[in-house]
């Protein structure tokens, strides 16, 4: 990918990172749809013999062979066993039955978290740069596990049952499926599993947002990614007749219409079915779009789809605007015409406009890749948001990373909409989701990983999540584009990933096995059900207390409820223990809450470490009285000692 | 709504109650499994992940299966998306 790692201080910090002879030692699995090997992203040159402790295999089937592995992607495996009994036979006139990505969604994940460098990337000239991975020496292992017809459980928990005995690192997995009790989810119980070995497990956290409650993959054994934005745009403006110019952005490339004004036409009013707005197949009157400018109304259909619909129709152009459910966030698209898209109040002024008019027109220019655009990162509306639907006292998200217009490897099967109409092929491919997120961690991850090969995973995690920033450098909060206010730790977790921060976090709030089965306990499952997540009998022990507020995770979720107490205050406590990763100090506590309905109070005040490894528990006293509910409270809890600040982010609810 | 509709179910297996018969858990999965059905196969069985394995069952068939021993539990799989 290109801007990101200038975006994430990669290339400015590059000093700080590993050699990369630790990094070449790390091997990223990744399940998704495979890979399209022949991309320049999985080219191995300089990369030395494949890590001994490798076990994985490059699978043979359909267009794909051993050959197709090399020192860069040295596994590709791919199971289908699970999706062919459901939907029968694969069709392999149309599907790979290999690892091969059919997809391009594969390709462009592998390639963010550890693809190798790659100059001259772009799509159609868009987003131009050096393209690279986020550890361009660690190694790729890819694991197929989705299809046409989609990703099914028993193929996921088969792919990870084989990348745990392949000896990978870090597993990246941006799919999700909805919010089940950890036990009935194979994603979580084989993240547990994963993270038992040392495996650290990111996940993307959902494009379901901006609703409450609407994340994925929340066990606190993986390490949730939300989507933010970067600080590069692809505007593309939309001119009125009546003069006015509207903002859009697109990644059209072809012949526009330089200076030349077109008619424009409603599609609500070019449709005789009812939701003609929103410019679904053969829906269009072709009479009453041809030689148009057409404008759609963003939903229900592929954004590319309606497109597609529009140039069928005879339509000249398309603008796409946006709706209440994703407000004014903007995602660029390879539009089969040109085409650009806008924001609901953009969409607003310009449906005003063409039902004002008699004889609306208008016209679209092209502008190509602006950078330097702020502020940046913004959280991405579609991101999904807590607070968590399963264990409330777990914040999720974790962090937030790049998940906006992002360029990366492509599959050469198909063009970059994804239609079958779409004959370009294209070797990068620009788009969007917390599934281009979670890659970036998982990349991130693996340098930490090099850089500390001793440290646990919830150690890793801990690293980016404490150094992650919640302002930007003027000093104001990041923002949430759904709102257009400052985004809460719902939306960004700990904030956005720092990634040369968290090599060096000072303290780290670590977990292990142990910890995770007395959350099992507190969450008072029974012994089958922690069977089935830990495999293992374990009983809990009746004589101890197991608390969801004493796992030492780095942040802190407060759910109360509104009639908790009768005396109308609430006191909560939760325990916490920090490990020296860095030198010897003594490090202050400070808190920051904006409430007057919650007081916090910490003990002790203050932790010196002396040594390396050294661990020091604190408690967390929060206070509440009785408040409406949906009432939120945000802040958080910052370790110092001058030098390293070890912040953990506060949510507090009610409901 | 058919009885006779197969689903795959993910089963998850006590490890440590393998009757001492069994030489390797894969025999025992697939023992367990015919002794409900003659036709249903072991789709994976899994190792690191979970102990246990999947195949295609009917719904008669999955509770069955349940209540033998050693099978700490029969679910059936979920579909997953990409984000």
């Amino acid at each position: 990918t290109t801007r990101t790692p200038e975006f994430l201080g990669l290339e400015k910090s590059a000093d700080l990172f590993p050699e990369s002879d630790s990094v070449s030692e790390v091997i990223v699995g990744v399940l998704d749809t495979g890979v399209w090997p022949e991309s320049k992203s999985f080219d191995h040159t300089g990369l030395g013999p494949v890590p001994s402790n490798w076990r994985g295999e490059c699978e043979f089937g359909t267009n794909f062979s051993s050959s197709n592995c090399n020192r860069k992607l040295i596994g590709a495996r791919y199971f289908s066993r699970g999706y062919e009994a459901v939907l029968g036979p694969i069709d392999e006139s149309t599907e790979s039955k290999s690892p091969r990505d059919d997809d391009g969604h594969g390709t462009h994940t592998a390639s963010t978290a550890a693809g190798s460098a790659v100059s001259g990337a772009s799509l159609f000239g868009y987003a131009s740069g050096k393209a690279r991975g986020m550890a361009t020496r660690a190694r790729v292992a890819v694991y197929k596990v989705c299809w046409i017809g989609g990703c099914f459980s028993s193929d996921i928990l088969a792919a990870i049952d084989k990348a745990i005995g392949d000896n990978v690192n870090v597993l990246s997995m941006s799919l999700g499926g909805g919010t089940s009790d950890y036990y009935r989810d194979s994603v979580a119980i084989g993240a547990f599993a994963a993270a038992e070995k040392g495996i650290l497990v990111s996940c993307s956290a959902g494009n379901a947002g901006p609703s409450p409650y609407s994340l994925s993959n929340v066990a606190p054994w993986i390490t949730t990614v939300g989507a933010g934005t970067l600080d590069r745009d692809f505007p593309a403006y939309v001119s009125l007749g009546n003069g006015l110019n509207i903002s859009g952005v697109s990644l059209y490339r072809g012949d526009a219409f330089p200076n030349k004004m077109l008619p424009f036409v409603y599609a609500g009013n070019a449709s005789n079915a009812t939701n003609g707005n929103l410019c679904m197949i053969d829906t269009l009157i072709p009479e009453k779009v041809s030689g148009k400018i057409v404008l759609c109304d963003r939903g229900v259909s592929a954004r590319v789809q309606k497109g597609a619909v529009v140039k069928a129709a005879g339509g000249a152009g398309m603008v796409l605007a946006n709706t209440a459910a994703n407000g004014e966030e903007l995602v660029a698209d390879a539009h089969l015409l040109p085409a650009t898209a806008v924001g609901q109040k953009s969409g607003d002024v310009i449906k005003s406009y063409l039902f004002s008019d008699p004889n609306p027109t208008a016209t679209i220019l092209f502008e190509g890749t602006k950078v330097g655009i702020e502020p940046s990162p913004v959280v991405a509306a579609f991101s999904s948001r807590g607070p968590n639907s399963i264990t409330p006292e777990i914040l999720k998200p974790d962090v937030i990373a790049p998940g906006v217009n992002i360029i990366a490897g492509w599959s050469g099967s198909l063009g970059p909409t994804g239609l079958s109409t779409d004959m370009r092929r294209v070797g990068f491919n620009i788009i969007s989701g917390t599934s281009m997120s979670c890659p970036h961690v998982s990349g991130l991850a693996a340098l930490l990983k090099a850089a500390h090969p001793q440290w646990s995973p919830a150690a890793l995690r801990s690293a980016l999540m404490t150094t992650a920033y919640t302002q930007y450098k003027n000093g104001q909060s990041i923002q949430d584009v759904a709102s257009g206010r400052p985004s809460t730790p719902f939306d960004h977790g700990a904030g956005h990933v720092d990634p040369a921060a968290a090599l060096n976090p000072g303290l780290v709030y670590d977990l292990d096995v142990a910890d995770y089965l007395g959350f099992l306990c507190a969450l008072n499952y029974t012994s089958a059900q922690i069977n089935m997540v830990a495999r293992r009998n374990f009983t809990c022990d009746p004589a101890k207390k197991y608390s969801l507020t004493d796992l030492n995770y780095p942040s802190f979720s407060v759910p109360l409820q509104t009639a908790q107490s009768d005396s109308g205050s609430t006191v909560l406590k939760y325990s916490r223990t920090l490990t020296n990763v860095g030198s010897p100090g003594t490090y202050k506590v400070s808190v920051n809450l904006k409430s007057e309905a919650v007081k916090v109070s910490v003990e002790p005040k203050s932790l010196s470490f002396s040594e390396l490894n050294e661990k020091k528990s604190y408690t967390v006293t929060f206070t509440a009285n009785l408040m409406p509910s949906n009432t939120v409270s945000f802040g958080h809890i910052e370790w110092s000692e001058g030098t390293h600040v070890v912040r953990s982010p506060i949510a507090i609810s009610w409901t | 709504s058919s009885p006779e509709k197969k689903r795959t179910y993910i089963v998850h297996m006590a490890k440590s109650q393998m009757p001492a018969s069994f030489d390797d858990h894969t025999r025992w999965y697939d023992s367990s499994l015919k002794s409900v059905s003659d036709s249903a196969e072991l789709l994976y069985t899994y190792t690191n992940a979970i102990h246990g394995f999947s195949t295609r069952l009917t719904p008669e068939e999955a509770e069955l299966l349940g209540n033998l021993p050693g099978i700490v539990s029969v679910l059936p799989e979920l579909k997953y998306e990409l984000h």
